[in-house]
C-alpha cells in the first residue's frame, strides 16, 4: 500500500482504511492517523518506508503499555475461570491451556462449569483426555458455581498447581446470565485464603467492535485480568483489541491459531502487529 | 444516537429551504461514522453514501420532519431496500427428502441453529426431519447434535467420527429417504473460509446431494471480515440464504448489510437466543433501525 507513494493527504486515508477495514474502529483508526501524521511532521520524515515504521510503532506503544508479564500463581493451585460469549472458543482454548502448562510441567484440573449447553462437558472431557487433565463435572443442568467450588476443593486437596474452570457462553447484555459468573467468582475468592483467581475473557478475532461492549460489561462485573483473542489464524486481523487495550488497560495472555491442542501462543505485540502491516 | 447527531448538523435548517450539498457533507459524515462503528464494511459504506446522497440532496425540507429525521428517513428506508424482502422462507419445493446443508465459520452457531430449524418446521408446518452431523473433527460434535434434535423432538442420523463426511452424507441421505423424513438437514463442521481444503469438502458434499437449500450462518458481531467470509462462501457454493445468528445481543448487526451486499442473497432468520425457540424470521426493519444506532 505505502510502496513507492508519495507521502500526502491521500496516503495517510489509504491509511485510516486499511485501519478502518482491520477492525480499529472508526476513534481507534483515526487518533493512530493523527498521531502518525504530527510525528511524521516533528521527525521530518520523508521515505514511505520510514513511514510504515512509525505506523508500526505507534499501533505497538498502544499494545504495549497494558502488557504485564505474567506472574507466578499467587497460591497453589492457581486459578483461572474462563468467561465469554458464546462460541468465541473458551472450551477449545482451555484444552491448549492445559496442553501449555503441563509442556511446563504443571499438574492441570479442569471444572466443566459449562452445566447448560448440550455435550458441553462431553467437549471437555475429550480435551482433559487428550492432556491427562482429571475433569471435574456434575450432570447437565448442575449449578455451575457448585461444580467449580467442588473442583476447587479437589485442587487444594489433592494438590494441583492450576485449575481452570470452563463456563457457558453467555451475552453480556444477559444479566441473570451475568450475576451467574458473579457468583462463581465470589465463590472462588472466599475458599481458603484465596482472594485472587484469574478471569480470562475469550474474544474472537472475526469480532467487530462489539468487543468493546463485551469487555465492558465483563470487566464491570467480574474484574477481568487478561484477555485470548482467538481465530487470528482466519483472515480477521483483531485490531478492535488495540482500541481494547488502550480503554481498559488489560493484557492479552495468549491467542488462539487453529483448532488443535497446540495452536495457542503467548500474546506477543510485535509479532501481533506485524500482522497488520 | 445518529437522530441526535443529525439533529445537531441540521439545527440552524430547521423548516425552511432544501437539504443543501453542505449540509448534506456533514449529515452524510455522521451516518457514515454511525454505519462503521456498527461494522459494516467500508467499501459497503463508502457505496451506500453515494447512493443515499443522491436520493437525498435536493429534497425539500418537510414540514412534518426534522431535516436530521428526513435524513435518517432516506437513509433507512435505503437500508431496508438493500436488506431485501421479510421472512423469505426456506425452499421445500422438491421431492421429499429436502436437503438443506448449514454452513459457516467455527463457532457461529450452526448446530444450535439446525436443530431450531427442524423444531420451527416441525411444529408449524408439520415437516419431519432428518439431522445429520458431518462434523468429524470438533470434539463431541455429533454428541451437541444428538441432544438438541432430541429436544427438537427429530431424528439424528447416528454418525461416526471416524468416517468421511462425503460417506456420512450419502448415508443419511438414503436414512432419510427410508424414513420417510421430508427434511435433511446437514450440520457441516465450522471451517475458516480460506481453508481450501475443507471448502473443497463442502463443494464436494454440494455436489453429491445437490441441496436445495445452503444456508450461511453467520454471527451478528462479525466485523469487518464478514465481506471476505460471505463472498468466499458464496463463491464456492453458491449459498441460497444467510442466517444471523446471536441477534439478542447489543452488536449492531453491519454484518448483514455487508454480508447482503457482497453476496445478494437473502438473510432468512435471526438467531434470537440459546434455547431452541431462539429463531425468528428476518425483519429488515429491525435491523435497520438497529444498524443505525
Ligand atoms: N480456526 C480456529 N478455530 C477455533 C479457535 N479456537 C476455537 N476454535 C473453534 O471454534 C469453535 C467453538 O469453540 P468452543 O471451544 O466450543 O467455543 P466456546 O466459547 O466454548 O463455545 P460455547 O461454550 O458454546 O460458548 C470450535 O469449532 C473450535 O474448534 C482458533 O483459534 N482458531
Ligand atoms: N445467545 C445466542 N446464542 C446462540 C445463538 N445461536 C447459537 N448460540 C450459541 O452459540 C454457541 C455456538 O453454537 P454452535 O451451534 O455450537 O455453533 P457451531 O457453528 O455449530 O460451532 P462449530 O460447529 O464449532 O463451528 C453455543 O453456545 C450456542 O448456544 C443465538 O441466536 N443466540
Ligand atoms: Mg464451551
Ligand atoms: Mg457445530
Amino acid at each position: 500500500l505505502i510502496k513507492g507513494r508519495r507521502i500526502d493527504e491521500e496516503l495517510f486515508e489509504d491509511l485510516e482504511g486499511l485501519l478502518i477495514t482491520s477492525d480499529f474502529g472508526l476513534e481507534t483508526s483515526v487518533a493512530i492517523i493523527e498521531e502518525v501524521r504530527q510525528r511524521h511532521h516533528r521527525e521530518m520524515i520523508k521515505q514511505p518506508e520510514m513511514l510504515r515504521q512509525l505506523l508500526r510503532q505507534v499501533v505497538l506503544e498502544r499494545l504495549q503499555s497494558s502488557q504485564v508479564d505474567p506472574q507466578p500463581w499467587p497460591e497453589k493451585p492457581g486459578v483461572i475461570l474462563v468467561v465469554g460469549v458464546n462460541g468465541v472458543g473458551k472450551t477449545t482454548t482451555i484444552g491448549k491451556l492445559a496442553h501449555y502448562y503441563r509442556g511446563q510441567g504443571q499438574s492441570v484440573m479442569l471444572a466443566a462449569g459449562d452445566t447448560f449447553r448440550a455435550a458441553a462437558v462431553e467437549q471437555l472431557r475429550l480435551w482433559g483426555q487428550r492432556c491427562d487433565c482429571p475433569v471435574i463435572a456434575q450432570q447437565q443442568g448442575s449449578d455451575s458455581a457448585s461444580v467449580i467450588y467442588d473442583a476447587h476443593n479437589a485442587a487444594m486437596s489433592r494438590g494441583f498447581d492450576l485449575l481452570i474452570a470452563d463456563t457457558a457462553g453467555r451475552l453480556h447484555t444477559k444479566v441473570n446470565l451475568m450475576e451467574e459468573l458473579k457468583k462463581i467468582n465470589r465463590v472462588l475468592g472466599r475458599q481458603g485464603s484465596r482472594t485472587t483467581h484469574e478471569v480470562w475473557l475469550v474474544l474472537d478475532a472475526t469480532t467487530g467492535q462489539n468487543a468493546h461492549s463485551q469487555v465492558k460489561r465483563f470487566h464491570d462485573d467480574l474484574g477481568v485480568t487478561g484477555l485470548i483473542i482467538t481465530k487470528l489464524d482466519g483472515t480477521a486481523k483483531g485490531g478492535v483489541v488495540v482500541g481494547l487495550t488502550q480503554a481498559f488497560n488489560l493484557p492479552i495472555r495468549f491467542i488462539g491459531v487453529g483448532e488443535a491442542m497446540e495452536d495457542l501462543r503467548p500474546f506477543d505485540p510485535e509479532q501481533f502487529v506485524e500482522g497488520f502491516f | 444516537a445518529l437522530s441526535d447527531r443529525l439533529d445537531q448538523v441540521f439545527k440552524t435548517l430547521k423548516g425552511q429551504g432544501s437539504l443543501s450539498e453542505k449540509n448534506m457533507e456533514d449529515a452524510l459524515r455522521e451516518v457514515r461514522r454511525a454505519l462503521l462503528e456498527a461494522d459494516v464494511h467500508l467499501s459497503v459504506v463508502k457505496s451506500f453514501i453515494a447512493k443515499v446522497k443522491d436520493e437525498a440532496s435536493g429534497q425539500k425540507v418537510l414540514n412534518s420532519l426534522t431535516p436530521g429525521q428526513q435524513v435518517i428517513k432516506v437513509v433507512h428506508d435505503e437500508l431496508v431496500a438493500i436488506m431485501g424482502e421479510r421472512n423469505e422462507q426456506l425452499n421445500l419445493a422438491a421431492q421429499p427428502p429436502v436437503v438443506v446443508m448449514m454452513v459457516g465459520l467455527q463457532g457461529s452457531g450452526k448446530t444450535t441453529t439446525t436443530a431450531k430449524l427442524a423444531k420451527r418446521l416441525l411444529d408449524r408446518h408439520q415437516k419431519k426431519s432428518l439431522l445429520a452431523s458431518l462434523d468429524v473433527y470438533r470434539p463431541a460434535a455429533m454428541e451437541q447434535l444428538a441432544t438438541v434434535g432430541r429436544e427438537a423432538g427429530v431424528d439424528v442420523f447416528p454418525g461416526r467420527p471416524d468416517a468421511d463426511p462425503r460417506d456420512i452424507a450419502q448415508q443419511a441421505l438414503e436414512a432419510a429417504r427410508r424414513g420417510g423424513q421430508d427434511i435433511l438437514f446437514l450440520d457441516t463442521a465450522g471451517r475458516l473460509h480460506v481453508d481450501d481444503d475443507l471448502m473443497q469438502e463442502l463443494e464436494d458434499i454440494k455436489k453429491l446431494l445437490d441441496p436445495l437449500e445452503i444456508l450461511l450462518v453467520a454471527d451478528a458481531m462479525t466485523g469487518q471480515d464478514a465481506v471476505g467470509i460471505a463472498r468466499r462462501f458464496n463463491e464456492r457454493l453458491d449459498i441460497t440464504g444467510v442466517i444471523l445468528s446471536k441477534t439478542d445481543g447489543d452488536a449492531r448487526g453491519g454484518a448483514a448489510l455487508s454480508i447482503r451486499h457482497v453476496t445478494g442473497k437473502p438473510i432468512k432468520f435471526l438467531g434470537t437466543g440459546e434455547t431452541l425457540s431462539g429463531l425468528e424470521p428476518f425483519h429488515p426493519d429491525r435491523i435497520a433501525s438497529r444498524i443505525l444506532g
